[in-house]
Order: C-alpha cells, then sequence, then structure tokens
C-alpha cells in the first residue's frame, strides 16, 4: 500500500 | 523532503535542545514531567529500531540517533542527576493509562501484522499522548517556566508541520498513511489549549499562569 513510502519520516 | 517536513524536524530538534538547555542551566528539572520524557523515550526507541536495518539517509539516520540519545539523556538528568529538583508530587499522570490503550490500539489497527510494523504503530498512537502528562504536572502547578513554555511550543508545532507535510505529500507525491495523519492531528489538537495560553501569554511578556 502506497502508505509505506512515509517510512522515509522521522 | 518538503519544507513543511524539514522545518518540523528543526522545529522537534530545537524543542529537544530547548529542554537540554533549561535543565543543564538552571541544574533544575523543576516543572518537568519525568514520565512524559520517559514515554518519548519509548516512542523513539519503539519506532528507531530499524536504525541499523534500514538506511533511509544521512540525515535521517543523524536525527534518530540525535533524537534517541537526547531523550534517553534528558530522562537520566531528571531521574538521577536532578533528581533532587524532580517535583514527583506533581508528576502523578497514571502512564499505564497511556501505554495500555496505545498497545491494545497498536495491536488491532495496523497496516501489517507483524513485531516491527505493531512497534511502529504503537509508537504512532503513544508520541500523540505522550505529552500528556506534562499537560497534567502544568495545569496541578497551575504554571510553567518560560523556557518549558518554548519547549511545548517548538514540539507542539513539529506536529502541527507534519499535517501540513503531509498534505503535500497527498497532493504532490500521492503518499499517505491514515494512521500517521490521526494521530498527528490529535497530537496537534491537545497543545491547542496550550497553543492559546503561549500566544496570549507568554508572546505578551507574561508568565503562563493558567487560569485558577
Amino acid at each position: 500500500s502506497d502508505c509505506k513510502k512515509t517510512k522515509d519520516e522521522l | 523532503m518538503n519544507a513543511f517536513r524539514l522545518v518540523g524536524d528543526l522545529c522537534h530538534l530545537a524543542a529537544i535542545v530547548l529542554l537540554l538547555l533549561k535543565i543543564w542551566k538552571s541544574r533544575s528539572v523543576a516543572g518537568l514531567s519525568g514520565k512524559s520524557q520517559i514515554l518519548f523515550g519509548l516512542v523513539f526507541v519503539t519506532r528507531y529500531l530499524d536504525l541499523v536495518t534500514n538506511f533511509v539517509s544521512p540525515y535521517n539516520t543523524i536525527m534518530k540517533v540525535f533524537f534517541l540519545s537526547s531523550s534517553i539523556a534528558t530522562v537520566y538528568l531528571i531521574y538521577t542527576k536532578f533528581k533532587a529538583t524532580y517535583d514527583g508530587n506533581h508528576d502523578t499522570f497514571r502512564m499505564e493509562f497511556l501505554l495500555i490503550p496505545c498497545a491494545l490500539l497498536a495491536i488491532v489497527v495496523n497496516h501489517e501484522f507483524s513485531p516491527m510494523e505493531i512497534l511502529w504503530t504503537f509508537s504512532i498512537y503513544l508520541e500523540a499522548v505522550a505529552i500528556l502528562p506534562q499537560l497534567f504536572m502544568i495545569s496541578k502547578t497551575g504554571e510553567a517556566e518560560t523556557i518549558t513554555s518554548h519547549y511545548l511550543f517548538a514540539l507542539g508545532s513539529y506536529r502541527g508541520l507534519y499535517i501540513m507535510n503531509w498534505l503535500y505529500r497527498y497532493y504532490y507525491e500521492n503518499n499517505f498513511d491514515v494512521i500517521a495523519v490521526v494521530a498527528g492531528i490529535v497530537q496537534t489538537v491537545l497543545y491547542c489549549d496550550f497553543f492559546y495560553l503561549y500566544i496570549t501569554k507568554v508572546l505578551q511578556g507574561k508568565k503562563l499562569q493558567l487560569p485558577a
């Protein structure tokens, strides 16, 4: 799912 | 990376530095909730477990190391070095009332039922409410030192800026994480009352006094 892509956040 | 998230991270960094400065210069942790700092430490430990396994960027790694070490150092300063100035009588919020619901919710509501994902989700939920013991303590003592209110303003602003970052990423990168966004909104809303007091009082040069 596209939510994985915000795992670059602190 | 976008400006909202960068400024947000810098606000977060500033908050932590402000707190350490306050403790170090005043040689005191008066007015600080050790419980909130323990919860923040737990947030970073459970969220940054992938520090060594998942490299994102030098910036990301450096910030994670700084947040982890500074939060652990703050807990250490409160509970050992400056323990004599710790106001335990006013820091009475029951942490289990936050830890247990966040843990249960992380098990039920998450993106993937795996240990890392559940711990990450737990850290997101816990961060949303970790400031409650500190706000509760201020409501009990009825006031906060000016530098402590600057700390809280920077800390509250960081997640508010992250909400702008999520809006930006939703529209321009088609990235969206409903768990982080909902928890981030809850977290920012919890500061609203404080933001009002900060803007109407502290910025007018007055001390942060809660209406008795």
